[in-house]
Order: structure tokens, then C-alpha cells, then sequence
């Protein structure tokens, strides 16, 4: 078995996060 | 359930053209449903639906001539224009909620639905569908045996009425809750440039984040047959919640936004999205 590479968030980050440009 | 019927009756109506669902028999001599296409993403129509617009598939008749194909699908089409023009500020108000609520949906200030990420046809009804009557070939004819595999069946001119079900709709067979969003590793530049295609809205943490996430421990395989260029993944798995350290760089993809839905279908992996497409073979 592997861990599938993209994750669920329960609730959206509150650390730093930018647009991609 | 409301402009399709409406275009119906006018295309019976004005033209005297009888158009129906798109569609087809389970089994051409003794049919028991009426099925619509496949509920996959990636079917043009039902992708537009996923971004929370509408799309309608024309197709013609086979059995027409041309002249009336191209009549038929003309005729078809400036009716479509005409209801949609008469009804614009409906079907933008329609769009504009539509694009609310997922907002909403998706950054948990409405409640986040279980969404499909396999589904099933559905029906809206038993009605008369007029079919032409289909005979297995007899035996000794010679057309019976052309082609070899699969049987030939024979048309009889015998137009028949069959009370069937039609199958005109998805409904959902297994549903994920809708999450806030899907983190993607830093290096899956390409996913997101992928998403941004789309236009969806992607952002990159500019500092490690630790969070409670779920990840899907799964068994992964392909389909030994290639469909379109492609060996569909697939995945039988357990979601697992734990916290997690993300890193910087890492991808988030928001689901609070009015794509929301579309990410959901791209990003779960259970479903029809890129994973089962071989975006994330990668990695696996």
C-alpha cells in the first residue's frame, strides 16, 4: 500500500500562503 | 427537468420534429431501460456541469438523412438560443448561486454536502419510447453470420411503443464529504499548473503549516487495457486523519471557491479526477 500523494484539509491553512503567479 | 422538455414540446410543436433524451436500449431485442451517456467528468457536458453552468449535447438521429439531420440539429439549436435568451436572467441568477453556495460549501459556512465520487444512472420515469423493432438474424441467413463476433441484428420497419424506464440522470452510488481543500506536494508544479487551467484558484504556503489531514493509504493498480492513451489507475483505499507537517511550497487548493465542485472531481482519488487519468503516476 502507498499514501496517495494529495491530502484533505479539514479547515484551510492559516499560515502564509501566496497566489501561484 | 424544466428547459429540456420546454424544447421538447416546441420542437413537437413548431416543427413537427420529435427529438428525445440521448440515449440507448440495454439490450436491442428485448429492451427493459432507456440509458443516457456516462456520468464522467470528462464527458464536455458533464464537465460544464461540474462548473456549475449548463451544457446540452445534440446529437442526430442516425437512422436520418442528412438533410434532416442538418435541419433537425439547426432547428434544435436556435430553440435552445431562444429559451435561453428568453430565460437569461433566470439562468444567470441560477449560475451566480450556484457559484455562491459552492463557496460557501467549501469554506464550511454552509454545510459541506458528501459529494459523488461514483455514481449511478437514475430515472425520471416509466414512459412510451418508440423504438423500431430489432429481430435476431435467422440462422441460415448469410447477414447473420457477417462479422463473426457479435451478432447482427435485423431491422423490421415495425415501429413499437415499449413502456420503459428512462435513465436520464446521475445519481450518486458512494460520496466523499467535501473537505476544506487538497494539499499537493511542492514538487506537483505540473498539477497545479494543470488546475490553474481550469481556473481554478491555487495558492503555495510560504511557510510550514500543522494540521490534522487525510490521506488515502490504497492499494494502487492500472487497467491492463489502454482507454484513450491512457492505463486508468485504480484505487482501493482507507482514509486514514492524522496531523501532519506540511512544508513550504506545498500546494493548496481550496475547495471555497466557485470551482469548488471541479476540484473536488479533479483532485478526490477515488473518483473519475486525475488520478484515475495518471496525473499523480508519479508519484505512486
Amino acid at each position: 500500500a502507498v499514501e496517495f500523494p494529495v491530502a484533505r484539509a479539514r479547515r484551510a491553512p492559516r499560515a502564509p500562503a501566496r497566489s501561484l503567479p | 427537468d424544466q428547459m429540456l422538455p420546454a424544447l421538447r414540446k416546441t420542437l413537437q410543436d413548431k416543427y413537427h420534429e420529435a427529438i428525445f433524451d440521448y440515449g440507448n436500449v440495454d439490450n436491442p431485442v428485448e429492451p427493459r431501460s432507456w440509458d443516457t451517456y456516462a456520468p464522467l467528468g470528462w464527458y464536455g457536458t458533464n464537465y460544464v456541469g461540474l462548473r456549475g453552468r449548463m451544457a446540452i449535447l445534440s446529437e442526430a438521429y442516425s437512422h436520418a438523412d442528412f438533410k434532416t439531420r442538418v435541419q433537425v440539429t439547426h432547428d434544435f439549436l436556435v430553440e435552445i438560443l431562444n429559451y435561453a435568451a428568453l430565460h437569461a436572467d433566470e439562468i444567470r441568477r441560477l449560475e451566480r448561486e450556484a457559484d455562491r453556495q459552492t463557496t460557501l460549501e467549501g469554506a464550511g459556512l454552509a454545510l459541506r454536502p458528501a459529494l459523488a465520487v461514483t455514481y449511478k444512472l437514475g430515472s425520471r420515469g416509466v414512459e412510451p419510447v418508440v423504438l423500431e423493432v430489432m429481430k435476431p438474424p435467422d440462422s441460415t441467413s448469410v447477414r447473420g453470420r457477417v462479422g463473426g463476433g457479435r451478432q447482427q441484428l435485423l431491422p423490421t420497419g415495425e415501429l413499437r411503443a415499449y413502456r420503459l424506464p428512462v435513465n436520464d440522470r446521475f445519481v450518486d452510488s458512494l460520496t466523499r464529504p467535501l473537505p476544506a481543500g487538497y494539499y499537493l506536494p511542492p514538487a506537483a508544479g505540473e498539477i497545479a499548473a494543470l488546475l490553474r487551467l481550469h481556473g481554478i484558484h491555487v495558492q503555495r504556503l510560504t511557510a510550514e503549516w500543522t494540521d490534522t489531514v487525510e490521506t488515502l493509504v490504497a492499494q494502487i493498480s492500472w487497467a491492463p487495457r489502454e482507454f484513450q492513451g491512457h492505463h486508468q489507475v485504480i484505487i482501493d483505499g482507507t482514509w486514514v486523519t492524522a496531523p501532519r507537517t506540511l512544508p513550504g511550497g506545498t500546494h493548496f487548493v481550496s475547495t471555497a471557491q466557485p470551482l469548488g465542485r471541479l476540484v473536488f472531481s479533479l483532485l478526490e482519488p477515488e473518483g473519475n479526477g486525475l488520478a484515475r487519468w495518471g496525473a499523480f503516476d508519479r508519484y505512486l
